[in-house]
Order: structure tokens, then C-alpha cells, then sequence
């Protein structure tokens, strides 16, 4: 038996919106430490690693491991249905091929349950080792995703330079070049404004925007946002979950040919 | 120009 449950449905929804722009379908692991999941994008250039731990959960009961694969469009269907203040509980039977996902409303005066049928996915797993990496550049999430968007304007791939100066995310294009430089706050008024740099060894690395942009459909879920970058390995770009865990982001960097 | 590599070719299939 499978149950967990989630104080606000909203919670959800913008975890599946942080994951539906990269991937059609998921396999969601559940253990007794949480709901994991690993997936790559169709084009095997970008993956999401969500980790969402037990303890986060208002209940959470795993009698036996379990793998959830789910079709996201139809995931997100379901969770169109919930109201954010809805209570929502994800329960599954050990070897059950079906999810159901029940909503509260707060009163307790409307329950609906929605059955979905799970799939079997090929489960491709990246082993990704625990990295040094030589520049962790933390900011505003909003900012983050601002500048993405904005450079996405002038190019199709953004360059990002970490010094211990600052970092500066780079675009050009036909129509010209963009160029946004962000130094570290000396002092802020909230911890979620800061921009800081932990820097190794500076970095220039590219990638493309379509990817970087993908992820920031995570935004809604922390203020902050960090990059972890080191010569030559793929960008990691993490959003911690309150109370809950983590998503993160690899995305290989493109090579001057 | 520049080329996309795929995350195989830094991390290993478990």
C-alpha cells in the first residue's frame, strides 16, 4: 500500500509544471524516504532529478518500493481538477497498475477521486557522481528566469561567465548581442535577493536557451535558484522545495566545433 | 557553430 498526502494540492501542481515542458512521461519512484524520480528529456540532452522526502509529506505510508510510470499530460488533466487549497493524497495498491489521486477541499465538503492509469516505462538511469564544482553561482529564481527569457531574444545559445567578480550570462544572434552581468550583493534586505558566487576556478560554459528556459518552469517553487558549473560537465540548476526536497537540472554544454 | 552533445557521453547508464 501507497499513501501520501499533501496539505496543498497546489504544491503539486507546480512540481508537474516544472516537469511536463522536458517530458511526456515519468516514472515516479516511491520508498519509504520519498518520491524520486530521474528522467531525460526525448533528446537525451537535459535530465530532472525531483527528490520529494517523506518527512515533507502531511502522511506518507510505503509498505513496499514502488515505480509509478505516469503519462504527465494526463497527470496534469487530473490536477487541473484540484482547487491549490485542496488537500491532495496520491494512493496506489503494491502492484496495482492504476493511481488515484484524492482531493479535499478544506471544509471536507467535496472529496473527488480520480483513477489513472500507470504505464511501463524503459527506465534509463544516469549514475551522476558527487562533483567539485568549481563555480556555484546562487540567485534570485525570478532573475534567473528573466534573464533566460530575455536572452532568448538574441540567440539561441546563452554563455555564462563565473568569476569571483560576478557572472555574466551572454547571448548573439543575427539582430546583435545581449550581455547581463549580476555582481554579488554586498548586503540585502531578504536572503532570496542575494546573488553569491562560490568560486573555484572561473568558468565559461554555453548552453542552449531552449533548455535553460525549460527549467525555469520551476520558479514558482523557490525563491532562490543556484548553478553549479565546472569546465566541461553538464550544468546542474537546482531549486530547493521548502519543506519538501528538491528538483534539479543537468544540461550537457554545447562544444565549439 | 556548435554541437549539442547528449548527458551520455558525461555520465554512465546504471
Amino acid at each position: 500500500m501507497f499513501e501520501a498526502r499533501l496539505i496543498s494540492s497546489g504544491i503539486l501542481k507546480k512540481v508537474l509544471d516544472a516537469i511536463k515542458d522536458l517530458l511526456n512521461e515519468a516514472t515516479f519512484d516511491c520508498s519509504d524516504s520519498g518520491i524520486q524520480l530521474q528522467a531525460m528529456d526525448n533528446s537525451h540532452v537535459s535530465l530532472v532529478s525531483l527528490n520529494m522526502r517523506s518527512d515533507g509529506f502531511d502522511k506518507y505510508r510505503c509498505d513496499r518500493n514502488l515505480s509509478m510510470g505516469m503519462n504527465l499530460a494526463n497527470m496534469a488533466k487530473i490536477l487541473k481538477c484540484a482547487n491549490n487549497t485542496d488537500t491532495v493524497t496520491i494512493k496506489a495498491q503494491d502492484n496495482a497498475d492504476t493511481v488515484t489521486f484524492m482531493f479535499e477541499s478544506q471544509n471536507q465538503e467535496k472529496v473527488s477521486d480520480y483513477e489513472m492509469k500507470l504505464m511501463n516505462l524503459d527506465q534509463e538511469h544516469l549514475g551522476i557522481p558527487e562533483t567539485d564544482y568549481a563555480c556555484i553561482v546562487r540567485m534570485p529564481s525570478h532573475e534567473f528566469a528573466r534573464i533566460c527569457r530575455d536572452l532568448t531574444q538574441f540567440g539561441e545559445s546563452v554563455v555564462i561567465t563565473c568569476t569571483k567578480e560576478g557572472v555574466r550570462f551572454s547571448a548573439s544572434g543575427d539582430s546583435g548581442s545581449a550581455n547581463i552581468k549580476l555582481a554579488q550583493t554586498s548586503s540585502v534586505d531578504k536572503e532570496e535577493e542575494a546573488v553569491s558566487i562560490e568560486m573555484q576556478e572561473p568558468v565559461t560554459l554555453t548552453f542552449a536557451c531552449q533548455y535553460l528556459n525549460s527549467f525555469t518552469k520551476a520558479t514558482p517553487l523557490s525563491p532562490q535558484v543556484s548553478l553549479s558549473m565546472s569546465a566541461d560537465v553538464p550544468l546542474v540548476v537546482e531549486y530547493q522545495i521548502p519543506d519538501l526536497g528538491h528538483i534539479r537540472y543537468y544540461l550537457a554544454p554545447k562544444i565549439e566545433e | 557553430t556548435s554541437e549539442q552533445p547528449k548527458l551520455g557521453s558525461y555520465y554512465e547508464y546504471e
